[in-house]
């Protein structure tokens, strides 16, 4: 770290893309830092959230030569680029040399700007140089493969020394309630939870994280989506990839789909009608078509109409006879006409009341044959749509042909 | 074979701003105390040399002015911006 190590007194950080570089598409600038800053919202409770105007905890920008600070660039090669310390005004800012070669590949012909924006970011959140060789903060430029990219362990036990792990330990087969929901009393009839045990507060060793088995009765979801007929169920960083055309379940990771959104989701949904998923990610949201994330994401949720209480969601799922689609928080939902791109008025409602027998957070959501699938921990329960009454209770990987 | 003296010095130039961009060098401008500036610039040399695991000799050799050369951040690798 610094001297006299100084980090972010909160976990909440923003960022504010000041301009760009024009050796690169701006979707590809805006999805390289986004990744970048996954890479280090992974392995801490950090959150990071773009802002659009004002000032912001951190601020990115490119320029050449002197540009206002004492550090002036030195033309092309030499320093690529530097970063401050957390702090106020410029502290956390990072700043990148515009006479270098930006680009999005791994070519020998130019600098990646996700491999130096992560680096530079490790220091607006306050960790120094490492002098481990192939580590992140190494002060050397080494070009690397970036499809996959893995945090290496000296850099993640230097932010952890920091800022500690992550909140919820990836681990853990249940999903931990979002803190400021108010806890749920689970109805008598329902199995008692086992809450997780208390996330370790010395750094957690980053041992890769296990997909749990296909058929593991304590098997939970983060978030779940049809996508052009299929359906994906996610957990951390792992797919399962359910097709209508192929009998077994697939195995991916979310990296093999979409790299820059490693770090797994909230909650997803489709609306198939315009081949797009939603994906929710704490207080933001991407949108992508097949492989592509959309320009000009992510955008902060309270987008859609959020208030700017609600900083995560829980799940999502669209009903296309209806155009609507439920967001569901803690024990309430909202309902969000994707034709008007609005939500409706009288929203949030209780789940419970409009739900028969869903009397509880949903972890996540599925609409399927006419049905809406809600998950909550190792079940599932099936409703119907129109009549909204439940049909039946069942195991949460009841879809893996177990 | 041995360095031309041109180049010697463009070396010599390109490692001070090195050391005193990334390692706090500071150059004595007075030529009464040059014996003591180049002692303080091996000393420099010696701890850029142990960060980056070169062999640690204090004298500018090959791999230390390549190591030098290579693309990097532009913080400092011993202490922060003031």
């Amino acid at each position: 770290t610094f001297p006299h190590s100084p980090r972010w007194r909160k976990e909440d950080v923003t960022y504010r893309i000041l301009n760009f570089t024009p050796d690169m598409l701006q979707a590809d600038v805006e999805e390289a830092i986004a990744k970048a800053f996954q890479l280090w919202s992974s392995v801490t409770p950090l959150r990071f959230t773009r802002v659009y105007s004002g000032h912001a905890d951190i601020m990115i920008s490119f320029a050449s030569g002197f540009h206002g600070d004492f550090y002036s660039f030195d033309g092309p090669g030499g320093t690529l680029a530097h970063a401050y310390p957390p702090g106020n005004d410029i502290g956390g800012d990072a700043h990148f040399d515009e006479d270098e070669n930006w680009t999005k590949f791994t070519t020998y012909s130019g600098y990646n700007l996700f491999l130096v924006a992560a680096h530079e970011l490790g220091h607006s959140l306050g960790l120094g140089h490492s002098n481990v060789f192939g580590a992140l903060m190494y002060p050397i430029y080494m070009a690397k493969d970036t499809r996959d990219y893995r945090l290496p362990q000296d850099d993640i036990d230097g932010i952890q020394a920091l800022y500690g792990p992550p909140r919820e330990s990836p681990a853990l087969p249940t999903k931990a309630s979002p803190p400021q929901q108010p806890t749920e009393v689970t109805p008598a009839e329902e199995p008692t939870e086992v809450s997780p045990p208390e996330a370790p507060t010395e750094p957690t060793p980053s041992k890769a994280p296990e997909r749990p088995e296909d058929c593991d009765p304590r098997l939970t979801f983060d978030a779940i989506t049809t996508l052009r007929g299929e359906i994906l169920f996610f957990k951390g960083s792992f797919v399962w990839r359910k097709s209508p055309y192929f009998s077994a379940i697939e195995h991916d990771t979310i990296s093999s789909f979409w790299p820059a959104l490693a770090g797994g989701f909230d909650a997803g949904y489709e609306v198939d009608k315009k081949d797009r998923v939603l994906f929710f990610k704490d207080g933001q949201y991407w949108a992508v078509s097949g492989y592509n994330i959309e320009p000009g994401f992510p955008q902060p949720i309270q987008n859609l109409g959020f208030p700017s209480s609600i900083r995560r969601i829980d799940a999502a799922v669209h009903d296309q006879n209806t155009k609507r689609t439920y967001f569901f928080v803690g024990n309430k939902y909202w309902s969000f006409n994707e034709n008007t791109q609005a939500m409706e008025r009288g929203y949030p409602r209780k789940i419970a009341a409009d739900f028969q027998g869903i009397g509880h957070s949903v972890d996540a959501a599925l609409q399927r044959n006419g049905h809406f699938y809600f998950f909550h921990g190792p079940n599932q329960y099936e409703v119907d749509i129109k009549s909204k009454k439940l049909i039946s209770k069942m195991r949460s990987n009841s879809w893996f042909n177990c | 074979f041995p360095v031309v003296p041109e180049e010697e010095r463009e070396d010599v130039q390109l490692a001070k701003k090195y050391l005193e961009s990334f390692y706090d060098f500071k150059e004595e401008k007075s030529s009464l105390l040059k014996s003591k500036g180049l002692d303080q610039m091996a000393a420099k040399i010696r701890e850029m040399q142990s960060f980056f695991g070169l062999e640690v000799t204090g004298q500018l050799n090959r791999k230390t002015l390549d190591m030098m050369k290579q693309p990097r951040c532009g913080i400092p690798d011993v202490r922060s911006y003031s």
